[in-house]
């Protein structure tokens, strides 16, 4: 474990906490897309199956079940909560994530380490979460006046991934078996669909302006 | 060993 890989997860659950307490602290889930939601559910489905059969540390099994459960309870409270159901963009959020899943699979398919359900689905899942956040830019795009804790959810879920980037490179200098190719291209992949968002996210904040992506 | 130290990021 190192810094980067540290900090990495750490901007990751400081995303999820951000999007739990705006949606619970606002009682809405406006500018919310429910599409990413439920595709990082396949996500983390999928990749932490593994989940009681390999113990790597209590660390990992913690935030392997905080990623399941927060993300759980957000499709939860976005399609049962009698208040927060409500204020659900449903018209906006219309990304078809059919064309997401199953490219995705049908390359983890073709492209993957091992050809097992296991090693299938986990890459499956590599390649999934590069894309799970497109139905939430575009949303973003078609909503105006995105308030500051969506964007601020969205520029740490992009920055974990980024900063898992370092990782890899420390890893790799560090490690001299250590390669995950297919997990490295994705997660370039990954960060790159954010820069588009960085750009207009710092630029809102240097210039103290409400974020606003254009269409 | 070499397959759990390759699973062990989230």
């Amino acid at each position: 474990m190192n810094i980067f890989r540290l900090a990495g997860d750490m901007m990751h659950l400081f995303s999820i906490i951000v999007l739990l307490l705006k949606i619970n602290a606002t009682r809405s889930c406006r500018g919310v897309s429910l599409k990413t939601q439920e595709l990082y559910a396949i996500v983390f489905v999928c990749r932490y199956l593994d989940l009681f059969t390999s113990f790597i540390s209590l660390y990992n099994t913690t935030m392997k079940l905080i990623f399941l459960l927060s993300t759980f309870t957000i499709i939860y409270w976005m399609r049962f909560h009698k208040v927060i159901r409500v204020t659900y963009d449903r018209e906006q959020d219309t990304f078809r994530y059919q064309f997401l899943i199953l490219p995705c699979f049908l390359l983890a398919l073709v492209l993957n380490n091992e050809f097992s359900a296991m090693e299938v689905l986990w890459t499956f899942s590599i390649y999934l979460e590069a894309v799970a956040i497109l139905p939430q830019l575009v949303l973003l795009q078609r909503t105006n006046n995105i308030d500051n804790l969506t964007g601020n959810y969205v520029f740490l879920l992009g920055s974990y991934r980024a900063l898992y980037i370092l990782n890899w490179i420390y890893r790799f200098m560090t490690e001299p078996n250590y390669r995950q190719y297919l997990v490295w291209i994705s997660g370039i992949v990954q960060t790159i669909v954010y820069i588009d968002f960085f750009y207009y996210y710092i630029r809102s904040w240097r210039n103290n302006e409400k974020l606003s992506l254009p269409a | 060993a070499e397959e759990k130290e390759a699973k062990d990021e989230l």
